[in-house]
């Protein structure tokens, strides 16, 4: 028997960076 | 003096084949993914929007094993540096996946990559602001 293997799901947020501008002067 | 990096192992994330849901709950392979896809995913997603972050500078890092980016993001063209491994994927607009090691990007997660420059306009993401 072969067991079915989870599929892990990412979400696409986490494939790119949070770049956090500064707060505006 | 500012914290390392917090990890010298990325994600599976970037590993060719991986499963990325997009924000309209479309299911795509990282290698497959597109500059509309994440455009149109932070159009629904609500509080998160895009910027593009220009590369201004890559050096090396204090930090052995890894590079510090420079970058001008958004609007504002406000400078922010990110130390990351050398094999880490960006998304260039245009062009799709590129690090400063396609040849460690390949050999660690499989993706295909080019090489990332100075001038290659990453996308980033940064909360919406309420105005």
């Amino acid at each position: 028997n072969v067991e079915p293997r989870s599929v892990a799901v990412f979400p696409w947020h986490s494939l790119v960076p949070f770049l956090a501008p500064s707060q505006p002067d | 003096p500012p914290l390392p990096p917090h990890s010298t192992t990325l994600p599976s994330h970037f590993m060719k084949g991986a499963i990325i849901q997009l924000a309209t709950g479309e299911l795509k392979r990282v290698e497959d993914l597109q500059t509309q896809d994440f455009v149109r995913s932070a159009e629904v997603s609500g509080g998160l929007k895009i910027d593009s972050s220009t590369v201004v500078d890559i050096q090396e890092s204090q930090w052995p094993g890894f590079v510090t980016l420079h970058f001008v993001v958004g609007e504002q063209q406000s400078k922010v540096c990110l130390d990351v491994p050398p094999e880490h994927p960006f998304f260039v607009y245009g062009q799709g996946w590129s690090s400063c090691s396609p040849s460690q990007t390949a050999q660690l997660f499989a993706l295909p990559c080019h090489r990332l420059q100075v001038g290659d306009v990453c996308i980033s993401i940064s909360l919406q602001s309420i105005s």
